[in-house]
């Protein structure tokens, strides 16, 4: 196992116990803005960790992000791990990321589904869900991004346990999502959420579960836009950008429509690379300027989300 | 480990809501043998599923006779994972 964060390769993909390792190798490298947090456990008992960037204070508004809810989505994980050694890299140089971390919290969530991540490894790449199984049913696993409560079961989700977006017994019902679900609304002052998915180049927001559109709409979709751009600034990569029903299909019990609903207003959700010819299997190669320019995109949206507190 | 030798992504760019409808007809025609990397979505968005090698025939068929325009995408998953494990493995080293 790698031994510091600078002789890790950013540039390959890693295995479960080759990014927890790394987490522990960041939170000792750079314990005085990093530390881990271990907010539960997965169905098959692995430790469900957050890394918590933090200047000091309490109760500070905070960011949340999180990758890999679908484990075969591999360039997610990658870029998460990215973007949390260039967070605390550019903390003190970044003037706009140092203010940030100045008066907010930035939670990661870099694994978020570490049974099936530990299953694309083992036995099966093109592994999506969960590993969770129930008695009675024959299929594997849950969709992790179908089983959050708002519109829960609704169109775009499937009650058939073998189905690709199987929603899962009732809402929250996996300990994956359910720890996020405890943990933000214990915290209570989570100001964004992001979630990062792969793959088809899109930048969305609320709802999936209904055409409706948000209160928030218009300003949601400025910021996509801004961050769109500034993303396609830096490789040329076009994204398309809109509410997450009307850019890709309805989609419900999803992250980010619950985020929504529990309050905080800016939530997005990012499908990365590839640009058709890969799908989930992006070569390695495309790893950091995958990274580099999704962190334009993010840090374009924390910068909205610092500069209009609410 | 599962192996997908033969395996294909088909990327099928529907040019209609009717031809969108076909593809998840497809899904239902063939639960849980078609994996769709790319849903069903809408008319503009291409539509990527992986194909089992034991399937390709049937749904080509199937496309072509509903004058679904598709592409392979993804000749052969298996080489594309192989390739994937052994940058994994020349990185390690």
């Amino acid at each position: 196992l790698e031994r510091s964060t600078s002789s890790f390769s950013y540039s390959s993909y890693h295995t479960l116990e080759e990014i927890y390792s790394w987490i522990d190798n960041l939170v000792t490298e750079y314990s005085d803005i990093v530390s881990k947090i271990q907010i539960g456990h997965s169905f098959e008992n692995r430790s469900i960790l957050v890394l918590k960037f933090s200047t000091g204070g309490s109760q500070r508004p905070a960011i949340w992000i999180d990758s890999g809810i679908h484990s075969r989505e591999w360039i997610t994980h990658a870029t998460g791990i990215w973007t949390a050694k260039k967070i605390v890299s550019e903390y003190g140089k970044d003037r706009m990321l140092t203010n940030i971390l100045n008066t907010t919290d930035i939670f990661m969530e870099i694994v978020s589904n570490p049974d099936g991540f530990a299953f694309t490894h083992s036995m099966n790449r093109l592994w999506r869900k969960n590993k969770s199984n129930r008695p009675g049913v024959f299929c594997l696993g849950v969709d992790l991004n179908r089983n959050w409560r708002s519109g829960f079961g609704g169109n775009g989700s499937n009650d058939n346990p073998c189905s690709e977006t199987y929603h899962g017994p009732y809402p929250h019902s996996e300990p994956e999502v359910a720890a996020i679900v405890d943990f933000i609304t214990a915290h209570g002052n989570v100001k964004l959420l992001i979630s990062i998915h792969s793959y088809s180049q899109m930048l969305m927001y609320p709802y999936g579960h209904s055409l409706e559109p948000i209160s928030n709409q218009e300003e949601l979709y400025s910021v996509a836009k801004d961050a769109v751009q500034a993303l396609y600034e830096v490789h040329g990569i076009k994204y398309i950008y809109g509410s997450i029903s009307t850019t890709l299909y309805l989609a419900s019990g999803i992250t980010v429509d619950w985020a929504y609903d529990s309050g905080i207003k800016y939530a997005f959700s990012f499908e990365l690379r590839d640009t058709g010819r890969y799908g989930f299997l992006l070569p390695a190669t495309q790893i950091i300027p995958t990274a580099q320019e999704t962190w334009v995109a993010i840090r374009t949206i924390m910068e909205h989300t610092q500069n209009h507190p609410y | 480990q599962m192996n997908f030798t033969g395996d294909q992504v088909l990327r099928v760019l529907a040019k209609n809501e009717k031809q969108i409808s076909l593809l998840r007809d497809l899904e239902g025609l063939k639960p849980q043998k078609l994996d769709f990397w790319r849903g069903p979505a809408r008319p503009n968005l291409p539509v990527d599923m992986r194909v089992p090698f034991s399937e390709l025939k049937d749904v080509k068929a199937f496309l072509e006779s509903h004058g679904l325009a598709y592409s392979i995408m993804i000749k052969d998953i298996q080489v594309l994972l192989d390739e994937e494990r052994a940058a994994m493995a020349k990185s390690r080293r």
